[in-house]
């Protein structure tokens, strides 16, 4: 475990920890996609497979539980809670986020490591959350006002797999590790989405103004 | 050895 690799799980953390204490506090997931969240936990069920049956160390199985609850009560609080539920922004939450699911579904068909079902749906997990925050940075775009803990809580979310490259190339220079084609293109392009976003978030706190992002 | 390392992220 390098710094890389652990300030990136925390950023991870920090990020979801922002959006719940937003959705609890504020009691409203206004500016949020519900859609990305759903994505997140399809993300998470279909890389953690190996939960109960590959233990690294306590971290990481702990660490893979508290992001499997976390993204599955964030759904909840979004769909069933009586209050949040009323404040989802469903006209602009329009993502067709099916179709990315289904793209990576046929993209992990075609491109994987080895053609296993674990294998399969691991790397089907690293190219959905690749694309996963498209409907919330779609929703952004049509927010007129985007609170802060919002644009705190997508920046912490870039922040984390920018930090994941830095650990990946760490890892392939100090511990001889192989090149890993899949997971570092998966979390470049990840992070390239956040581009525009990360201009316009260091923009705004540069010049103590709010974020907006144009349309 | 190699499987511990492969899939010992998040």
């Amino acid at each position: 475990m390098n710094l890389f690799r652990l300030l990136g799980d925390m950023t991870h953390l920090l990020s979801i920890v922002v959006l719940l204490l937003k959705i609890r506090t504020v009691k409203s997931c206004a500016g949020i996609s519900l859609k990305t969240q759903e994505l997140y936990v399809i993300v998470f069920l279909t890389r953690y497979l190996d939960l109960f049956t590959k233990y690294y160390s306590v971290y990481n199985t702990a660490m893979k539980l508290v992001f499997l609850g976390t993204s599955i009560g964030i759904v909840w609080y979004m769909r069933y809670h009586k209050v949040v539920k009323q404040t989802y922004s469903k006209d602009e939450d329009t993502f067709k986020h099916y179709f990315l699911i289904l793209l990576s579904i046929i993209l992990a068909l075609l491109i994987h490591r080895a053609f296993d079902v674990i294998e399969v749906l691991w790397t089907f997990s690293l190219y959905l959350e690749a694309v996963a925050i498209l409907p919330q940075l779609v929703l952004l775009q049509k927010s007129r006002n985007i609170d802060t803990l919002t644009g705190d809580y997508v920046f912490l979310l870039g922040a984390y797999r920018a930090l994941y490259i830095l650990n990946w190339v760490y890892r392939f220079l100090m511990e001889n590790h192989k090149f890993r084609w899949i997971p570092w293109i998966s979390g470049l392009v990840q992070t390239a989405l956040y581009a525009d976003f990360f201009y316009y978030y260091i923009k705004s706190w540069k010049n103590r103004e709010k974020l907006k992002l144009p349309a | 050895a190699k499987v511990k390392k492969e899939k010992d992220e998040l």
